[in-house]
């Protein structure tokens, strides 16, 4: 573990914690994206399965547990408790077009062939593309409140600061996972826009 | 010799 992953995860923790308070608080899920809370389910679903099989340490299993229950409560919240204010009309992303490919794609190019290691692949490929729907649903709505876009921020900036850990693991444990690293660019270049519009201007109440 | 995996990683 380093400075940089801790600052991540929590980053991420951040961005969950926020966005559950927002649906809760609000008791309306409007600007957010149901389909890439469903990407996000089916991220955490893929990847810590892994939960059953082999333990590294009490944080990495509660993180794993805590991510799982969070995104599934994000599901429920939206979907059932708070479905009336779900915007289906500019919730509209395909996200067949984001799944299908990441299928093909982890079972083309993976570390080996075996159904964890296929899944953990796909998982890692679904959560860089994950959050386009929302992105896709903000720039259609041509705004995000203030709440959303910090959840933004922070979820973006939890890949970022991974991308710092890869590095200090490269030159401190002669450590890297190309797959992971490639992935988790793309992931974070997808909300240099958002950055930018969220650095700028905030990007709430445009 | 690198080692690949990330697998202790969220």
């Amino acid at each position: 573990m380093n400075v940089f992953r801790l600052l991540g995860d929590i980053s991420h923790l951040l961005a969950i914690i926020i966005l559950l308070l927002k649906i809760w608080k609000t008791r309306s899920c409007a600007g957010i994206s149901g389909r890439s809370q469903v990407l996000f389910a089916v991220v955490y679903t893929a990847r810590y399965l892994d939960l059953f099989t082999s333990y590294i340490s009490a944080y990495n299993s509660i993180m794993k547990l805590v991510f799982l229950a969070a995104s599934y409560g994000t599901i429920y919240l939206m979907f059932i408790k708070f479905k009336a204010s779900y915007d289906h009309n500019h919730d509209t992303f395909r996200i067949e077009f984001l799944i299908l490919p990441c299928v093909l794609l982890s079972l083309l190019i993976n570390h080996e062939f075996s159904p964890l290691e296929i899944l953990w692949t796909f998982s890692i490929y679904l959560e860089s593309v994950a959050i386009l729907p929302q992105l896709f649903m903000v720039s259609k709505t041509g705004e995000a409140e203030s709440i959303t876009s910090h959840y933004l921020f922070a979820l973006g900036s939890y890949r970022a600061l991974y991308i710092l850990n890869w590095i200090y693991r490269y030159y401190a444990e002669s450590h890297y996972d190309v797959i992971a690293i490639v992935a988790g660019i793309v992931q974070t270049v997808l909300y240099c826009d958002f950055f930018y519009l969220y650095i700028t201007k905030g990007i709430y109440g445009q | 010799k690198r080692t690949k995996s990330a697998k202790d990683e969220l």
